[in-house]
């Protein structure tokens, strides 16, 4: 069972995450 | 009237439309941002490192490096604040009619932490454990390097450790989520996210 391998998040996907890249702040206060 | 964009005298809000995806009423728009962001914590019509961290983390303490790369991005004169050109030419980038190039360009401006041109291999590794502490995440060693070994063995096509701007180019027009943050949608709409232009225009769009 399973050829599939687990799919893995990349590097720049996580580090997107972070809440000073995503500058819709700028219009949410 | 105080503050209004005439009042601005570094600011020619026509030049500024012209070379840019906004059109003048829009432009005030974002001065009326512009405005509400530079005088959060000083009240002189620039926006300090500390005001562009409130704005985005609200909270105006504590050092982070993907805060310094955006206002290194933003600060365009090197001279330690945002001005509102400056402020101007960023956001146009995160325009969503803004062209892909610019979007892939600042993008990986944003990810090479040292400027020199390749994001390598230890400035991914520094924004992963900087994005962990962030959200209070914590990976073992073991899949952390799995990550970035998975990333680099998808992105540095020429192995050679680092990631160019062309391999860059080629890994995001692959995976276009990854520029999901160089736009923002609220762009095709601030005249309406900042009403209160209408009482300081002086143009009709």
């Amino acid at each position: 069972k399973g050829s599939d391998s687990p799919t893995i998040i990349n590097a720049f996907q996580l580090i997107g995450m972070s809440s000073f890249l995503d500058l819709s702040g700028f219009f949410e206060q | 009237r105080q503050n209004s964009p005439r009042t601005c005298q570094y600011v020619d809000l026509a030049r500024l439309a012209h070379d840019s995806p906004f059109s003048v009423n829009e432009v005030e728009a974002l001065y009326e941002l512009f405005k509400k962001l530079s005088c959060s914590i000083i009240d002189d019509m620039l926006i300090h490192k500390e005001e562009l961290r409130l704005a985005l983390f609200q909270a105006p303490y504590g050092e982070n490096i993907f805060l310094d790369r955006v206002f290194d991005l933003f600060d365009e004169k090197k001279n330690g604040v945002i001005e509102f050109e400056e402020f101007i030419h960023a956001l146009s980038v995160f325009h969503p009619n803004a062209p892909i190039e610019e979007k892939i360009d600042f993008a990986f401006r944003l990810y090479d932490l040292r400027q020199t041109g390749f994001i390598e291999r230890e400035e991914v590794q520094q924004m992963v454990a900087t994005i962990l502490m962030e959200s209070d995440m914590t990976l073992s060693d073991e899949l952390l390097n799995l990550i970035i070994d998975k990333t680099f063995a998808d992105a540095d096509s020429d192995k050679d450790g680092k990631i160019s701007k062309a391999e860059w180019k080629a890994y995001v027009l692959k995976h276009p989520s990854l520029l999901k943050n160089m736009t923002l949608p609220y762009l095709k709409d601030v005249t309406t996210a900042f009403p209160s232009f209408i009482f300081n225009t002086e143009v009709e769009d």
